[in-house]
């Protein structure tokens, strides 16, 4: 009697086992697959694939979307040299895992003492030491791993530090811009891109950033410090008064980011959080207001509608150029007329300004004409 | 300039506009260090009277994230006075007409410059600028398009990465 009752249990034990294992194996099949061309972890998206691959990378290693986007940037500033770098400066918009968004601003900043008219020389030349920022870009990412960093600092530089050191091919972006530095102002960086017998490098040719490499390794080691005080500071320095500019150590041992709330404009079903000015997303936010009130969607783009709905964007982007002598950095001027831009009572005044059937002449949109930049 | 756009596993996101300002910045490149040095004091010409010390020049960069109860958008634009135009027609595209996040980056933009002369991509649809013309818009020709827009959308725990074709990104992800 015993040893049957025994078989029942152990029957119903390995029934119950099956069951489980069945469960299990269709949870796992019918695991909600990503299409092919998407990701069901994490991405991010650089200028080039080497550089979205190094983000990549941190991200796989347990590093943080902070972590990720300072790697990708550094590799950015050896793949695309003519976009950026750490003689440059950047803005940050992060959202935390809990959708707290902050902006970690490190654009540059005007030094101490700079041309009296510098003004003047718009016209003439936007190249030249006169025109040089302080830079704040490493003291970005030194403020943004502070606060949201996983992995060690010196970690998000060592994949950069090696492809500046071993050398690449020059991808095809930055090869077609070396024509550009092919001047006798600028021999000094056109050294940087020829080689030995002093011809100008090409796409596909191999290129190093060896000194570069030596700077991102003192700044992986010693910290942000390392460029901003001490003697790569000394160096820079030096370098850019030889070229006539004005920057000094103080200027660089002076320089702070600034962290900060987004700004959050509310977008349909969407919050989107922009860096308040002297960003532009107040810009951004007030065409979008602008054209969310013609109540678009797939059919604008058809017949007649496409015209009308693209000549309203034109209209809409003809105002908002009028408006944007009200952006400057909010720590000279209030940010008032600003914050208007992004609300949607403002949007509605200007959409009532436009005419659908025709266009006007520039006072109409109350415009200052402004240099176009490309930077 | 460039743009990184960035979600990681926990749902966190970084949007980041970076630049030097124009091609090679001020080309003022410091040999002892291997820096080469932004030109970013020229973003105030012809917005501003006066600069002073420890200002920040304006600018069109706009790095941004868009937050929804199923999804998240984390995208942003170089190119200068051209950056709010290529988020702009991205965002429209992608949120109002419907396009995929792919074909609303690709989508040929039209650009508005400071004498509101009215300039189109390339491959922007003929018959819409010959109308627009004849509403009475300035048409003039842009020698180069500087708009590149990349950008990382969460939707239904599947994530899409765009790195914008014009400038041969590639976007890498898990």
């Amino acid at each position: 009697m015993a040893r049957s009752k025994a078989r029942v249990y152990s029957c119903c034990a390995l029934i119950l086992l099956c069951l489980v294992a069945i469960i299990v194996c269709i949870a796992v099949l019918v695991r909600h697959k990503c299409p092919d061309d998407t990701f069901s972890s994490a991405a991010v998206a650089a200028d080039s694939g080497k550089c979205s691959e190094i983000g990549r990378d941190i991200l796989q290693s347990g590093g943080s979307a902070v972590d990720g986007a300072i790697a990708a940037l550094l590799c950015t500033s050896v793949m695309n040299p003519q976009s950026m770098g750490i003689g440059g400066g950047s803005i940050f918009t992060v959202m935390d895992s809990s959708g707290k968004v902050n902006i970690i601003n490190s654009r540059e900043t005007v030094p101490r003492s700079f041309k009296p008219d510098l003004l003047k020389s718009c016209s003439k030349t936007l190249a030249g030491s006169q025109w040089i920022g302080v830079p704040g870009e490493i003291r970005g990412y030194e403020q943004a791993h502070r606060l949201y960093g996983k992995l060690p600092w010196a970690t998000l530089f060592k994949p950069t530090i090696q492809l500046a050191r071993e050398g690449f091919p020059i991808p095809q972006v930055q090869g077609r811009y070396l024509p550009y530095i092919d001047t006798n102002e600028t021999q000094s960086l056109r050294k940087l891109f020829s080689d030995k017998n002093g011809n100008l490098l090409k796409t596909g040719d191999i290129v190093k950033f060896e000194k570069l490499a030596d700077t991102l390794e003192i700044i992986a080691n010693h910290g942000a410090d390392a460029f901003y005080t001490g003697r790569i500071a000394e160096d820079l320095i030096r370098d850019i008064q030889e070229a006539g500019g004005t920057l000094t150590t103080q200027d660089l041992a002076a320089y702070r980011v600034t962290v900060t709330d987004a700004w959050v404009v509310p977008l349909g079903e969407y919050k989107m959080y922009i860096p308040p000015p002297p960003a532009g997303g107040i810009i951004l936010s007030l065409i979008l207001n602008i054209m969310k009130g013609y109540h678009l969607n797939s059919a604008s783009l058809v017949g007649e509608q496409k015209t009308r709905t693209y000549h309203h964007y034109v209209e809409a982007f003809k105002f908002a150029n009028g408006l944007k002598k009200h952006i400057h950095d909010p720590q000279f001027g209030s940010d008032e007329m600003a914050k208007k831009f992004t609300e949607d009572s403002f949007a509605n005044h200007i959409r009532s300004l436009i005419s659908s059937d025709k266009t006007h002449d520039p006072q109409y949109y109350n415009i200052t004409p402004y240099l176009d930049s490309m930077g | 300039t460039t743009h990184v756009s960035v979600l990681a596993e926990d749902g966190s996101a970084v949007s980041v506009t970076s630049t030097i300002n124009h091609i090679f910045g001020s080309k003022v490149f410091s040999p002892r260090t291997g820096v080469i040095l932004n030109n970013e004091l020229s973003d105030f010409c012809g917005r501003v009277d006066n600069i002073f010390p420890g200002e920040q020049p304006p600018s069109s960069m706009a790095p941004a994230v868009l937050k929804s109860q199923s999804k998240t958008l984390v995208i942003g634009s170089t190119g200068g006075s051209m950056i709010t135009t290529g988020i702009a027609s991205a965002l429209m595209n992608h949120l109002w007409f419907g396009k995929s996040l792919k074909e609303a980056i690709a989508a040929p933009v039209v650009y508005v410059d400071s004498q509101n002369a009215v300039k189109f991509e390339p491959a922007f649809d003929k018959d819409v600028i010959e109308d627009l013309k004849a509403l009475g818009h300035k048409r003039e020709t842009a020698k180069h398009f500087y708009n590149v827009v990349n950008a990382v959308e969460k939707e239904g725990g599947c994530i899409c990465a765009v790195s914008d074709a014009r400038k041969l990104g590639k976007a890498a992800g898990y």
